[in-house]
């Protein structure tokens, strides 16, 4: 049997929405400890990890580790129809053939009940290590979304380079070049404003911005957003759910040939 | 002119 509820039902929302572009069947794996989701986009050049800690439950209850085959499209519609302060309750026998969404709302004494069909869905899992990148940056989430969003105008890849200057996002197209240059800055009160960079050897890489702003729709459930990169390597662009759990979005550099 | 590999190159088979 599983079990879980969630006051703040939104969060869960949000995941869905921050995925939903990349992947249209996922699975959700509950364990003891967590929910979460590991897939690809069609291309398998992005992946998501999801991870929830039970923490961040009010009740949570998995007797045996399982897995929810979900059909995102499904899903998304079935939260439309959840208020912005509902809570959320998943229940699902260990036979995991459907599962059981509620979403209460005590003000106003509504209970809404669906009943989903999950599907078996096969997806090839990769071990993703947890290596030490040459470069972190902490910056704030809306303050990244602006600027891929806005790069989009000039070309179809983004260059991010991490130097001793800061972080530099560049496009070329067509029109010309545009570079946006986000140097460290921890003058605000706010930790959410500050941009944080931290650089052990300078890092330069291609980017479809395509993907990066499929990745942005994160952002409504982090103030900030952790950009990790090595040469070479898949840049992982994170986003923190408080204390309780994270997305991350992994994606392949453009190499040029 | 770019090329992109899979993540499968970069990551292992689980």
């Amino acid at each position: 049997m599983f079990e879980a509820r969630l006051a703040n039902g939104n969060i869960f929302k949000m995941i869905v929405e921050s995925i939903r572009e990349l992947v249209v069947d996922v699975n959700i794996d509950c364990s003891t400890e967590e929910l979460s989701i590991q897939c690809m986009d069609s291309a398998h050049v992005a992946l998501v990890s999801m991870s929830l800690s039970q923490s961040a439950f009010d009740h949570f209850r998995c007797d045996r580790s399982l897995s929810l085959g979900l059909n995102l499209p499904n899903v998304s519609k079935i939260f439309k129809m959840m208020g912005r302060d509902d809570t959320m309750v998943l229940k699902a026998e260990d036979s995991a053939d459907k599962l059981m969404l509620m979403f209460e709302n005590d003000k106003s004494g509504t209970i809404a009940d669906f009943e989903l069909k999950l599907m078996a869905i096969e997806a090839e899992q990769l071990g993703v290590p947890d290596t030490a990148y040459k470069c972190s940056i902490s910056m704030p989430s809306s303050e990244f979304q602006r600027i891929v969003r806005d790069l989009q105008v000039m070309g179809d890849t983004c260059k991010i380079s991490c130097t001793k200057e800061g972080l530099k996002f560049s496009a070329t197209g067509q029109i010309g070049t545009g570079n946006i240059l986000m140097r460290q800055n921890v003058a605000s009160e706010k930790e959410e404003d500050h941009v944080t960079i931290d650089m052990e050897e300078p890092v330069e890489l291609n980017f479809a911005l395509r993907y990066l702003n499929f990745f942005t729709k994160a952002t409504p459930l982090s103030p900030t957003v952790i950009l990790k990169m090595s040469p070479g390597l898949p840049i992982v662009i994170e986003y923190p759910i408080e204390q309780l759990g994270h997305v991350k979005y992994y994606l392949a550099p453009k190499m040029e040939e | 002119i770019f090329f992109q590999c899979t993540l499968r190159s970069y990551f292992q088979r689980k």
